[in-house]
């Protein structure tokens, strides 16, 4: 018996030993593989989509309540003598400006309430160019550009693209392309458009007949589209890209993949099939949509001008085929007016 | 997370129909380029 116990007490370190360099050596393997890829991107090679096993066994994994039970770990309040030390250790993890935080770092009861925390006034300045879109969030731009073509694709990585309208959603306003132009929607159309958003959403689409207003006078339009990625250590808040009016707000309930550069490259229409909200509407020169992707770690999204709104509940099984829960905003077409800067969404953890 | 940005905005007419008023919408960013809240994407 003497030297059973001897057994257990070497098994035990031995074993917890074991683990730790195992998990030791991925990491280091995944932060080479990452620096490759890095190094790989500086030379302007372009990254190709590789679908690989653990792609396929991340879709076996529940990431949804996975990112629920984070959600609730980080909303944990904090004793107040500890929250300076997590939030410190957080923001060095991840690169973020503790200087900038609206409130002192005691201030902040859980991690979940840190991170979508407000800046300090001012520390944002909105560029004042009437003729400027600017960026609605603190993030890296993956891809940008014109969308071109009947199928209005964007390139999720070289080799794989998405269309625009399995992003949205099927689109009251989103203009219709075909041969290369964009088929310009006259006033009346669009007002008749806002009036039957609310009856029903599939009603056109990119594939719907086209809709040409021929005796139209106004400039040419194109319809362009900016790919912005957030990293964890980013500020989480969402704001108005222009002056616009929100006339729409559709939610797709879905997976919730990571959406770091390496889940880009392995899974497969990662963009449209994890949950999103799209806010859609119409600013001074046509249609305008932001879609707000969530992700494992910041699963849920919240809506400032439409706070009852709740993403990444419990249900029993996702139908990739049903179609999003729409909400049309009064007052009919003209919905929720929102200036450039304004606060619009936050990203959760959780 | 990710944002995705969708918008119409002028672009250029064709080459027959441009005048001195013919204006188009250009980004100034960069692919990998770090953009925060407020700076323009485009004019």
């Amino acid at each position: 018996s003497s030297s059973q116990g001897q057994g257990s007490t070497f098994l035990l370190p031995g074993a917890t030993v074991a683990t730790l360099l195992m998990l030791g050596a991925l990491h280091a393997r995944r932060l080479y593989d990452d620096k490759k890829t890095e190094e790989a991107r500086e030379k302007g090679i372009e990254l190709e989509f590789q679908p690989d096993v653990k792609a396929t066994f991340l879709r076996m994994i529940p990431l949804r309540s996975i990112s629920r039970f984070w959600g609730s770990l980080t909303g944990i309040e904090l004793p107040i003598w500890l929250r300076p030390y997590v939030y410190r250790a957080w923001a060095r993890a991840f690169h973020s400006n503790l200087e900038e935080a609206a409130l002192p770092l005691d201030n902040y009861a859980s991690l979940k309430e840190f991170f979508v925390r407000a800046l300090k006034e001012g520390t944002r300045p909105i560029d004042p160019d009437p003729c400027c879109l600017v960026s609605p969030v603190d993030g890296t731009i993956l891809r940008f550009g014109e969308l071109k073509g009947s199928g209005a694709m964007i390139e999720q990585v070289k080799g794989l693209s998405y269309s625009v309208s399995s992003l949205l959603g099927a689109s009251s306003f989103l203009p219709m392309i075909a041969d290369g132009d964009v088929q310009e929607k006259s006033s009346e159309q669009q007002s008749n458009l806002r009036e039957n958003s609310k009856k029903s959403w599939w009603r056109f689409s990119l594939a719907s007949p086209k809709v040409r207003d021929t005796v139209s006078a106004r400039p040419t339009k194109g319809l362009y589209y900016c790919v912005i990625y957030l990293r964890p250590g980013d500020y989480h808040r969402i704001h108005s890209p222009v002056e616009w009016n929100v006339l729409v707000r559709r939610h797709f309930a879905g997976h919730l993949f990571p959406l770091n550069e390496r889940a880009t490259r392995t899974i497969r229409n990662l963009y449209v099939e994890n949950e999103r909200v799209v806010l859609e509407g119409l600013w001074e020169e046509g249609f305008m949509a932001i879609a707000a992707i969530g992700a494992t770690n910041i699963g849920s999204i919240k809506l400032f001008i439409e706070p009852e709104f709740r993403t990444n509940l419990p249900r029993k099984k996702l139908v990739n085929s049903e179609p999003p829960e729409e909400q049309v905003y009064e007052p009919e077409g003209i919905g929720k007016i929102l200036k450039k800067g304004d606060e619009v969404a936050a990203f959760n953890m959780g | 997370s990710t944002v995705v940005l969708v918008f119409q905005a002028p672009t250029l007419k064709p080459l027959k129909d441009r005048d001195d008023s013919s204006s188009e919408f250009r980004f100034n960013i960069r692919r990998g380029d770090r953009v925060r809240v407020g700076e323009a994407l485009g004019r």
